[in-house]
């Protein structure tokens, strides 16, 4: 093993959510604002590289 | 490192030295303008190559579990830690799981029962791993230096009907999501050698073709030939993991270890380690 290198192994977080207003669980959390997204993924210490979505989800790939 | 934005789910995937449960606060805040609450929260991870060069609160699984703790809504009160072992001790399964009792009683009646299956990779073979590393001067960015790298692996052929966003780091290093409908997949590679990697994950549900779920495993593993492989699988009824060895030890590995546990509204995750079966 290598005395030091880039750690592959991730770590992964899943978060579910709900509430009560219809119209807000439509799109709910895809409602988010990049500005915001980039300040989640600050406290992380990424940001995004490249990005794609459909009708269901949006997916970031991330630096790092 | 990949993120996965739903309605009411965020999936988030990063790897280095990144301080993945600092992203906690701010998305509960966020939803929280939205009028979302939080519900439940599933923390995995496999055993760090480096650990010591992890900060806080990732120095340990302990550690781990403390922010966690410290730091989700007193609601989610149904809350499980667990470390899986395996054969091998540098390769354990992390879990931490935590729900309401909301989301508990939900999952025990799903429309679509699903599962999510992460797979982590290591000691990759070095010419397939070479393939992860830009050319010199290639006149390329990341998206199109991904693009290439998706098409010269094969990793396109995994699911033919995904759309893939992929990226190519400089000097070397990959990562890509597909996303096919409402599922999601994602893989992320360390190429160097002494130190190489390679995670694939995705979701799928128990009513898909087993044979489908053990073409796409074949796949996976024949991009990377890893000597060491550990699958992780999470399901709330069926035993999806039941295929894994089937379709993956004619081809050269051996499974070395299973272990399973229970967990709140998670269901049960299975941990399979295998290595090539010549050693």
């Amino acid at each position: 093993m290598a005395v030091s290198g880039f750690e592959g192994f991730e770590k992964r977080l899943e978060l579910h959510f709900f509430g009560d207003d219809p119209v807000v669980i439509d799109m709910g959390l895809r409602l988010l604002d990049f500005e915001s997204i980039q300040e989640v993924l600050d406290a992380v210490q990424c940001t995004v590289v490249s990005a794609v979505g459909n009708q269901y989800f949006d997916a970031y790939v991330l630096s790092e | 490192s990949s993120l996965f934005v739903y309605p009411t789910k965020v999936i988030i995937k990063t790897c280095g030295t990144t301080q993945l449960l600092k992203s906690i606060r701010p998305l509960m805040n966020y939803a929280q303008d939205l009028g979302l609450n939080l519900c439940a929260c599933r923390y995995t991870r496999g055993s760090f190559i480096f650990p010591k060069a992890q900060p806080f609160p990732h120095t340990s699984f302990k550690e781990e579990v403390i922010y966690l703790e410290e730091n989700l809504p007193i609601n989610l009160c149904y809350r499980k830690a667990s470390v899986m072992p395996s054969k091998m001790p540098s390769h354990s399964w992390h879990v931490f799981t935590a729900s309401d009792q909301t989301h508990l009683v939900a999952q025990t009646m799903p429309a679509e029962i699903t599962f999510t299956m992460e797979i982590c990779m290591t000691e990759l073979d070095r010419v397939l791993a070479r393939k992860f590393f830009r050319r010199a001067n290639d006149g390329k960015n990341g998206d199109t230096a991904g693009k290439e790298m998706t098409e010269l692996t094969g990793i396109d052929d995994i699911n033919p009907s995904a759309i893939i966003c992929d990226f190519a780091f400089d000097p070397c290093g990959y990562s890509m999501n597909g996303i096919d409908g409402d599922r999601y997949s994602t893989i992320h590679v360390t190429p160097e050698d002494g130190y190489s990697y390679a995670s694939f994950e995705c979701v799928g549900s128990i009513y898909d073709d087993h044979d489908d779920i053990a073409k796409m495993l074949k796949k996976v593993v024949q991009v990377f030939k890893p000597a060491t492989f550990s699958v992780s699988t999470t399901c709330s009824s069926h035993e999806v993991w039941t295929h894994v060895a089937r379709a993956i030890e004619p081809l050269g590995w051996k499974c070395r270890s299973c272990v399973m546990d229970e967990f709140p509204a998670a269901g049960s995750v299975v941990f399979q380690t295998f290595t090539v079966a010549r050693r």
